[in-house]
Order: C-alpha cells, then sequence, then structure tokens
C-alpha cells in the first residue's frame, strides 16, 4: 500500500 | 512582550515529550488568544497541532502576535530540568532571540531560569479545514495505546472499521493476523472510561501504526482520546488538555497502489 501526503489535504494559507 | 504562567510546568514537559519525536523544530505562534503551535514531520505525512488558550494559564500577557521559533529536543532539555510540581513562567520578548523558562519550586524557596535560544523557522501555515467526519471514536487513552503497541507488534499497518456496534483494529505481519474489536461502552462510572462510537456512515481505513504508536506518547496527558475518520481522509486523534487546550495529530492514509 501506498502512503498518502498530507499536502494533497492541508493547503499552505 | 510575552509572558504566561502555568501551575504545573510538567505539563509542557509532558507536551514537548509527546511531540518531539515527530516534529524537531516548530514555530509557538503567541497571540492574545493563546500559544498555538502547527507543523508536519518532515515526511509530510503527520501533523501535530496544539492549542492553548490564554485563559487555562494562571497569567498570560502577549502585546502583539509573536513567532518562537524552538529546537524541541533542546526545549526538552530545559524542560526536564523543572521539579515535578514546579510552576512554569515562560518570557520573552522581541529584542532578545531567547525565550526565558523560569521554574519555581511550591514554597518559592527555588526559582530556576533557564534561556533558550529562539530560531528562525520558515515553516508554512496550513489551513485545515473543518471536516465533518463519517466516524468519531472515543475511547479510554490507555486503551488505544495498548491497542497500537500490540498491533504494532504483529504488523506495520492497522487496518481501522468502524460500524454502528463496533470499532475494529486489524494488523497483519509476517507472523500471523490480529483484530482487536471494541464494542461501544457507555454504563461506566467514569466518563473517561467510556467507549462512544458515533457513527455517520461505515468506514474502513488503513495507517502506518509507527505514527500512530507515536501519537500515543500524548496518553498520560489526557484520560480518553478521540479519533475522527472519514474515508481517504487523514484521521485525526485528539488529546483534550482539561482547561487549557487540546493536543492533535493527523495522519494521512494509506492507500491501494
Amino acid at each position: 500500500m501506498g502512503q498518502k501526503s498530507l499536502d494533497s489535504f492541508f493547503k499552505s494559507v | 512582550m510575552f509572558e504566561a504562567q502555568m501551575a504545573q510546568a510538567a505539563l509542557l514537559k509532558q507536551i514537548i515529550e509527546s511531540i518531539r519525536e515527530l516534529i524537531t523544530e516548530a514555530t509557538f505562534e503567541v497571540s492574545g488568544t493563546g500559544m498555538m503551535l502547527q507543523a508536519m514531520d518532515s515526511s509530510h505525512v503527520s501533523l501535530v497541532a496544539l492549542n492553548l488558550r490564554s485563559d487555562g494559564f494562571q497569567l498570560f500577557r502577549a502585546d502583539r502576535p509573536f513567532s518562537m521559533g524552538m529546537n524541541l529536543n533542546h526545549m526538552a532539555k530545559m524542560l526536564k530540568c523543572a521539579g515535578k510540581d514546579d510552576t512554569l513562567t515562560m518570557r520573552a520578548d522581541e529584542a532578545n532571540d531567547l525565550v526565558t523558562f523560569l521554574f519555581e519550586s511550591p514554597g518559592n524557596e527555588r526559582l530556576a531560569e533557564f534561556e533558550l535560544k529562539l530560531m528562525d523557522i520558515t515553516s508554512e501555515n496550513l489551513g485545515i479545514p473543518d471536516a465533518e467526519y463519517s466516524a468519531t471514536v472515543s475511547m479510554p487513552s490507555a486503551e488505544f495505546q495498548r491497542i497500537v503497541k500490540d498491533l504494532g507488534s504483529i504488523g506495520d499497518t492497522v487496518e481501522i472499521t468502524v460500524t454502528k456496534d463496533d470499532v475494529r483494529f486489524a494488523a497483519s505481519g509476517d507472523i500471523g493476523n490480529a483484530t482487536i474489536k471494541c464494542r461501544q461502552l457507555l454504563d461506566t462510572e467514569k466518563p473517561e472510561d467510556r467507549t462512544l462510537i458515533e457513527m455517520v456512515e461505515p468506514v474502513n481505513l488503513t495507517f502506518a501504526l509507527r505514527y500512530l504508536i507515536n501519537f500515543s506518547k500524548a496518553t498520560s496527558l489526557a484520560p480518553s482520546v478521540t479519533i475522527k475518520l472519514s474515508t481517504e481522509m487523514p484521521v485525526v486523534v485528539e488529546y483534550k488538555l482539561s482547561d487549557i487546550g487540546y493536543v492533535r495529530f493527523y495522519l494521512a492514509p494509506k492507500i491501494e497502489d
């Protein structure tokens, strides 16, 4: 299984 | 000028101990509302969000918003020098690149002053959407710690399945398989012993156990832990700090290749 990154969920503000 | 006083230096010590393996450097954002910290681990798989409200401190003064970049291992070294029942006062001002930790013994007979060098940390602030979750599980934090540690000896990942009746944690490895099923338990003497399952729709997600084991270092901070899950979303593992705030951990799921 692959590990997702948080970058795709949380946007930089 | 920033000044904040906490009844127990041990609380901040425990908080830092619980997060310093995930994030070694972080910026505390101080403002009138309190102290906040938000940082991802170097692999961008997990995130720590700490919120300490100003009203939870014995004294809190922040003239203007202020950032304090700190190496958490260095901070931990200093906080370890606080006595078990010492109070903690933190002081910093923008003119110096230092934060002072004052540890005062209950009888005021000993006053220790430690100055930690602040650092410039380039960190991006992330917007965490306030999502509705498909399932929310609250359970004793020690039980959650036991589950992730036990399963960590069997496999690298845990599959968490929440249904209306129970929450299941399953792991597989070279030596075999394990499943731990927890049913909802509401009829307990103490509210923190409850296992409460709130489910909008069933969820099934897989996570790397080593992160969850790391999150469970916060067990001593709160008797109960809340786990929020939605399909293909990061899980939230929250420890509420009584009267002062919370520490939340976010972890991105594993997905089929």
